[in-house]
């Protein structure tokens, strides 16, 4: 197995947005490319990414395998490149994962025993849809931080606002039509959801300006789901459990 | 009462 990156921005993405659920994080080597799933300690949120061959500059994998890292301990070797620096990782037969990053720096990390047990997605419906840009769901997040731990969403016909409430007060942001920022909102029923931003804003300044659009997608009282639109990187979603009245 | 669901409660 040898994969090798162009570029470092997707990989420091991929394992930010990781770094912000698990400490030990198991990846799944196949021909078809790499892949991750898993969900924090609490199971309240599951990070599901897929990254095809394709997407790398070279990428070779006979036989499938899994390995198993500290996120923590990959993060700071990974952190160790510029921004135009490819890494490359290959699995040394003393188990030990040996990533070159740039042209010299050769580091080798000892993998840990992989854990994982394979975690399905949930089953749900997606009534509304809403795709904004990074930068700016980033910002709704903040402006609801200021009030509140949690966000919900709601949309009505082709129209949806976020808003929070706490001790202190509340908040409500339409999402008003811009082309710019805004682009799409619909809904197959209306539909509300409640998330907490404690998840939700890591991942979303983990991914950050890797991506630039997002999609936001939930029905009433279910899991939402965020895709980050990352050029190179077939698939990085992920799934919030909601917040419910009982 | 508001309580916070699991992934896997929709499983």
């Amino acid at each position: 197995f040898e994969a090798k990156t162009s570029g470092s921005d997707d990989l420091k993405a991929i394992i930010s947005a990781i770094s912000t659920l698990v400490e030990e994080a198991t990846f799944v080597a196949t021909a078809e490319g790499i892949t991750f799933r898993g969900m924090d300690p609490s199971h309240v949120a599951l990070i599901d990414i897929s990254w095809p061959n394709s997407a790398f500059e070279k990428y070779e994998c006979d036989s499938d395998i899994k390995f198993g890292v500290r996120i923590d301990e990959f993060s700071k070797l990974i952190k160790r490149a510029d921004k135009k620096d490819s890494i490359e990782i290959s699995i040394s037969e003393q188990n030990m994962l040996l990533v070159t990053v740039g042209k010299n720096k050769k580091y080798k990390m000892r993998l840990i025993e992989s854990s994982a047990t394979d975690t399905p997605l949930p089953k749900i419906p997606y009534d509304s849809k809403i795709t904004l840009s990074s930068s700016r769901f980033d910002k709704i997040l903040g402006d609801v931080q200021v009030v509140s731990d949690y966000l919900t969403i709601h949309t009505s016909d082709s129209k949806a606002d976020f808003s929070g409430k706490g001790d202190s007060g509340e908040v409500v942001i339409d999402l008003e039509k811009d082309i710019d920022e805004i682009g799409e909102i619909s809904s197959k029923e209306d539909s509300i959801g409640t998330y907490s931003l404690e998840y939700l804003n890591p991942v979303v300044k983990a991914v950050g300006t890797t991506a630039g659009q997002i999609t936001c997608e939930f029905s009433s009282a279910k899991p939402l789901r965020i895709e980050f639109k990352v050029a190179n990187i077939g698939r990085i979603h992920f799934y919030l459990a909601p917040r419910v009245e009982s | 009462l508001i309580r916070q669901k699991t992934i896997a409660d929709f499983f």
